[in-house]
């Protein structure tokens, strides 16, 4: 079968038909073609083994696995396609507990994901740390960019520091980073940037990857000094659910900045709506 | 009477180390949210205040918090009202505006009276999935808006009692 595909004047971005997970974006203005996957997957939290006691918890991220997993239980998730004068968008459901529209509003030059996760489910016995994985087919040869407080973007090497020798003993956690408004990766042509709406953790696992953790929920205490798991829930006891957006630019290499820096600013100085029911009376301040 | 110092005192307090990277306590986790929130109700009317005296008319402004989850009563409720878009920025910007509603089908205008386009498309469903239908409209609305470098831009919205001929949306079946 066709791939789905949404599209505006600027992007195009295609659905495998068989699985609903994004195939490919196109950023038709520069004749840009980039496979790229898109999951949620889930680390599932350490709670010490026989290397270190180090539990997963507020101040340590400390996966048990360097493997996450599929938050979809089958290759198919549900999905509904929606597509209009104005938006294009696509529903995707990976659990009850996870899912994402993947949207493209006519005359904006991103792809917008907002996501939505949680309650995170506990009751395996298991602490999540969920995330958002996207797989590319970029060479980018170990490297990846994180900001840093949103000023200067800082070249990121896998099991690698600037200014010693590392010995690598936690190949995920030790190679997550600060997101705090963008991460990117690129190769010698194109670069792939993802915009967050709010400071995560990030990294690049395996060459041509990005990913963004965007929840958690752990059953220990990490022993720093918090005293407590990080375990935040409501009234009734569930997890709670959070909802949030992440932009994607595709650009070449020399026009991305261009693009992701005025991008950021109108996403961090976004107008919010004021409403107001209308035919005020006239009003001085006097 | 609104005052921004009780914002600022909170997201002062938010400075805190804890606070930035969430390794405090859940009850203190608590308290952040409260003193944020309990800031911003106090500035929502400083707010209004500012908008009151740029505009020249005094309105009864509404802060609809819960716009991510398409809740907000005031546009789900009403047939008419205006929405207010102020840009920090020093440059013109557009934004896509969606607000939650119930009519199928509403005119906005710019503030010149220009028609601005604009369609009724359906909540993502995985939205009253999450909710039980319970609560949010099933629908919201959508326009582009533009505002200008560091000023406001108001918008009116009204509902109009048939669906627009011209938009047609395409709802391929669902997988």
């Amino acid at each position: 079968p066709q791939p789905w595909d949404i599209r505006n004047e600027h992007l195009r971005v295609l659905f495998d038909p068989l699985t609903g997970h994004m195939k490919e974006i196109q950023n038709l203005a520069k004749n840009i073609s980039l496979p790229v996957s898109q999951s949620f997957y889930w680390y599932n939290a350490s709670i010490g083994n026989d290397e270190s006691p180090q539990a997963s918890g507020a101040y340590i991220f400390r996966p048990n696995s360097s493997d996450p997993i599929p938050i979809s239980g089958s290759q198919r998730i549900h999905t509904s396609l929606v597509k209009n004068s104005l938006v294009q968008e696509l529903h995707q459901t990976f659990s009850s507990w996870c899912s994402q529209v993947v949207r493209l509003y006519m005359g904006q030059p991103y792809v917008e994901l907002e996501w939505t996760v949680g309650p995170i489910p506990v009751g395996d016995g298991w602490g999540k740390e969920i995330i958002s994985r996207f797989q590319t087919p970029l060479q980018t040869r170990g490297r990846f960019y994180t900001d840093s407080n949103g000023r200067q973007m800082m070249e990121r090497r896998r099991d690698h520091r600037p200014t010693w020798n590392l010995s690598q003993t936690e190949p995920v956690a030790g190679n997550y980073y600060p997101v705090t408004s963008r991460i990117f990766i690129r190769d010698e042509k194109i670069q792939l940037t993802v915009l967050t709406d709010r400071s995560q953790g990030g990294s690049s696992i395996f060459d041509g990857s990005m990913e963004l953790m965007v929840h958690r929920r752990l059953l220990y205490d990490d022993n720093r000094g918090v005293g407590e798991p990080l375990l935040e829930q409501d009234g009734d006891h569930r997890g709670l659910v959070v909802r949030g957006h992440h932009v994607l630019l595709l650009d070449t290499v020399s026009d991305a900045a261009d693009g992701h820096r005025l991008r950021a600013q109108e996403l961090f100085m976004a107008p919010y709506p004021v409403l107001a029911p209308g035919g005020g009376a006239p009003y001085r301040p006097q | 009477h609104g005052d921004s110092s009780m914002l600022r005192e909170a997201v002062a307090v938010a400075q805190h180390h804890d606070a930035v990277t969430g390794t405090e306590k859940q009850h203190v986790a608590n308290d952040y949210a409260k003193q944020l929130a309990m800031g911003w109700e106090r500035c929502q009317l400083l707010v209004s205040n500012a908008l009151s005296s740029l505009m020249g008319t005094k309105e009864t402004f509404t802060f609809c918090n819960s716009l991510n989850i398409s809740v907000c009563p005031l546009t789900e409720a009403s047939s008419q009202f205006i929405v207010i878009l102020y840009n920090p920025l020093g440059r013109r910007v557009s934004y896509p505006i969606r607000l939650p509603v119930n009519g199928v089908s509403y005119s906005v205008t710019d503030p010149h009276g220009q028609p601005v386009p604009s369609e009724v498309v359906p909540v993502s469903i995985t939205t009253h999935g999450l909710y039980g239908n319970s609560v949010g409209a099933l629908q919201e609305l959508l326009f582009e808006a533009s505002a200008p470098p560091v000023g406001f831009s108001t918008f009116t919205v009204t509902q109009s009692p048939h669906r627009d001929p011209n938009v047609h949306p395409i709802q391929p079946p669902a997988q």
